[in-house]
């Protein structure tokens, strides 16, 4: 069994706390807020009051033995950069911070945080996206070229058609590897496969033909 | 040309703003917070100090008439509340709102929001995720038992394999839809392909049998 210390009991940090639970893991929660460690300490295996800037009090809890280390310090970027320099040189095998900025996300790098998350920025980024383009439900960018995403059908243009009469792969250069109706998922779906208005559509292919299948099921 | 106006300039209104004005899109921001509009005003199309809860000032702004409204408001959880029923009123096609819990998302969505996201608790789930499953990059749930996943390989127990050897597909019951290496990615791999240590492989199917793979490549 992994454990965890999650230090900063924000939106981001109790959310990794609980679903770390969820998944049955055990979890250190550390905040120098008194009243959220007392009302979260029902909820992780251990809370605890400490400031993350205090070297010793970070060591007397032991954070160089723990697989992960989550820094969750957010609008108080000193703390985080502070907090990341302590743990790394505490020993901790891997360390997640989350970033503000672009600027503290490479301060962090520099500092030795393993991987850095920006969730406001990304998901920003995510919806600022699908209100541009029109039905791109979800997507992963694979590479720079290539990306997997999820396309709502939303016009009749496709209706009652298989996948052999659209001629899909040649007309759109994308490999359909899903088509998901209500709650019912077709894997690899056959030539014989009929598309209908309201399908999502899992493709994968470059994503300038992503962008054009976009295009033509808006 | 779509039209966008983006109701408060935290971080992740900040971002929704910025990824829209990097696809040329038109932006209108607003923000009760003077410094923060006059500092953002050049990067976007136009920007206004208002009270989003003033619905006179919401009206004269003629937010009904844009094609998406965004209300980027959190930590005031009444503001993001009153504001989201005042532009519903004035009749918004389209609203999307960030909420903090789940019961704020329930009051947004009762009040007519199109589309809630909930940033902070997403990248939460999502890290806890990938700290808990060894390999797993990213993922993408396609109803509740299937799932779009992107596994790192970390053993050398695939290496120099094909797929036929591996006999992939009855293996793990899943399809390969990509190899990753590097940044050259392979879409619909044929039998022959190798798998190697550090490649990353696309694959589609039950998030059970996605699981397994996980575990099989750690
Ligand atoms: N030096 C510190 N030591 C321990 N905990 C701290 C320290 N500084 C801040 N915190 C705690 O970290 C948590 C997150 O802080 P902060 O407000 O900086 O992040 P945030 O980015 O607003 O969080 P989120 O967006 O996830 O809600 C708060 O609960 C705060 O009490
Ligand atoms: N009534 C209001 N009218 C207009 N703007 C507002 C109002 N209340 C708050 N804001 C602005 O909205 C922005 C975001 O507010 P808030 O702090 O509630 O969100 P947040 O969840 O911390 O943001 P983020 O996590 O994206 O940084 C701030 O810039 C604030 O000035």
């Amino acid at each position: 069994k992994q454990t965890f210390a999650v230090i900063g009991l924000g939106r981001f940090g109790l959310s990794v706390c609980q679903s770390l639970i969820e998944e049955e893991q055990e979890v250190l929660a550390i905040d120098n807020d008194e009243e959220l460690v007392t009302s979260y300490k029902d909820l992780v295996t251990q809370a605890v009051i400490a400031d993350a800037q205090d070297e010793d009090a970070m060591r007397d809890l032991d954070l160089g033995n723990f697989d992960h280390v989550v820094i969750a310090l957010g609008q108080n970027i000193q703390a985080s950069v502070l907090a990341t320099l302590i743990v790394k040189e505490l020993g901790a095998k891997h360390i997640v911070a989350k970033a503000e900025t672009t600027m503290h996300g490479r301060a962090l790098e520099k500092i030795g945080a393993d991987s850095i998350v920006f969730p406001e920025r990304d998901m920003g980024q995510r919806v600022a996206h699908r209100l541009i383009s029109h039905n791109i439900l979800n997507y992963l960018a694979l590479s720079d070229t290539y990306t997997l995403a999820e396309i709502r059908v939303a016009n009749d243009k496709f209706n009652g058609k298989t996948l052999a009469e659209l001629n899909f792969h040649d007309q759109f250069g994308l490999m359909l590897v899903a088509i998901a109706r209500n709650n019912d998922v077709q894997v690899s779906p056959p030539a014989t496969a009929i598309i209908q208005e309201g399908d999502t559509l899992s493709v994968i292919g470059k994503t300038v033909d992503v962008d054009r299948l976009d295009e033509a099921t808006s």
